[in-house]
């Protein structure tokens, strides 16, 4: 099962989501594997890969210099590798302006890796803080997207857009594609803020919104920071159990 | 002065800082514009500007299609007017992908109510978090760049290439392009990772960080959803006083 992490709207929690639903899925057993596709390499630095240097990344993925499985690294969770993102990503939407097969590149290069002895059976995709062709490669190499809504007011206003553009890609380039669930991030409770953002979101989307709400908790700023999911920083704090709660609700819907 | 307010890590402050800044020179008596070249329209509407609709916005200016002059709203704050964004906007850098003048489109649209008796004396564009051709319009319009940093691990980790992309666009589109300053935002001074970023961006850049701090406020998030600055929601709380401080050494370094 491939799912993208995909807001166009800013830090709402795409990375952190990413990193942590992945790593509870292995803790799970499952073999998994994240994709880094956002040039600021978040999802890498955060799993402690360093962007840069020579090794090849998803950039070469991209743009068929390298195979998928030449550029993936183990992790400090086992069972969770990663494929890490490079800067000079940002250049490839320009670099792949007139490529035929564009939008379908991540999506061939995952082709091999789903299948056989070494299969993942969980992918997880970072996408950038846009609607871009590396946003769009996410959604076409996904079976389903999983929708970080920071509970704010700005996060509210581009909810409706991304919808639309995940239909869009749904009509014209991946038939497949569905939303998982919109999961309510940051979300500190004694704010009204945060309470009238979230009855605001369940009211339009009411079987669309996850029941987990993922809480503001300082530990999940800090994971990263040491190159760790939280669950390997503080296994008991409230971020490592929300993610664990979002994890159950993800299966239980797939 | 045009003062372009980038960064491409979302979520750090962008338009939050955009908005409060025009805001404040504004009632301080000078003539401001804020230009929204964000496809997500977030300084639009925090400012009580629906986008949509039939009137034209930025994204026909950029086409030149339609004349800045023809754009320019008010706002709820004597002063300030706005030129807003709207969502077709994401697709310019393929509209503009064979013009010669693409990084020069924002500049030139702005030549004209830069002098004259309707002359703005400050202006300010809020971009979006990434490093395409509308954040380097905004950088190649500007004379000066103010750069919201979050205090949290990852917004570190773009500063490098920000400032990187800074450099390109002074040597080779706009000579004149400096930074004016980094401002630490969303600052909650009791957790142990706000205090070590802090400690970190100013013994990276000593010179370039602001002295203000913007702490967490939850009116600075609250203002959005009744479409004005926080200074007219809230006058006496922490984000409005931050926000006043920060445009006094805007100008004292200016
Ligand atoms: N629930 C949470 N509680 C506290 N901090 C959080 C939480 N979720 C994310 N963060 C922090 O908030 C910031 C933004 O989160 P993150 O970087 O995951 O968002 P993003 O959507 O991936 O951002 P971008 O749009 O730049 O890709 C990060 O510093 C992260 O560590
Ligand atoms: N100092 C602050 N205290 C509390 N909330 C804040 C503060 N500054 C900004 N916010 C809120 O945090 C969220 C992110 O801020 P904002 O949208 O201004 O960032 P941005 O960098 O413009 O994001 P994007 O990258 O999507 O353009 C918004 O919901 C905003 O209201
Ligand atoms: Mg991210
Ligand atoms: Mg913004």
């Amino acid at each position: 099962m491939i799912y993208a992490v995909a807001n166009q709207k800013g830090g709402v929690g795409k990375t952190t989501t990413a990193i942590n639903l992945a790593a509870t899925f292995a803790q799970a057993g499952e073999r998994v594997l994240l994709v880094d596709a956002d040039p600021q390499a978040n999802a890498s630095t955060g799993l402690g890969v360093r962007p840069g240097g020579a090794e090849a990344s998803v950039f070469e993925v991209l743009l068929e210099e390298v195979d998928l499985r030449d550029v993936v690294r183990p992790t400090a969770v086992p069972g969770l590798s990663i494929a890490p993102a490079s800067r000079d990503m940002a250049g490839v939407s320009l670099m792949l302006a007139s490529a035929e097969d564009r939008e379908w590149r991540l999506r061939q290069a995952l082709e091999p890796v789903l299948s056989g002895d070494e299969a993942y059976s969980f992918v997880f995709i970072d996408s950038p803080p846009s609607l871009g062709l590396l946003t769009v490669n996410a959604l076409v190499a996904a079976d389903e997207v999983i929708v970080p809504v920071q509970t704010e007011y700005y996060a509210l206003e581009g909810l409706a857009q991304l919808l639309d553009t995940i239909t869009v890609v749904r009509e014209h380039l991946n038939p497949r594609l569905r939303v998982a669930g919109l999961v309510l991030t940051m979300s500190d409770p004694r704010t009204n803020l945060a309470r009238d953002v979230e009855a605001e979101v369940r009211s339009h989307f009411p079987d669309l919104t996850f029941m987990t709400v993922v809480p503001r908790n300082i530990r999940l700023a800090e994971a990263p920071s040491f190159g760790v999911p939280v669950l390997l920083l503080d296994p008991r704090c409230p971020g490592s159990n929300a993610y664990f709660d979002l994890a159950q609700e993800v299966v239980d819907r797939g």
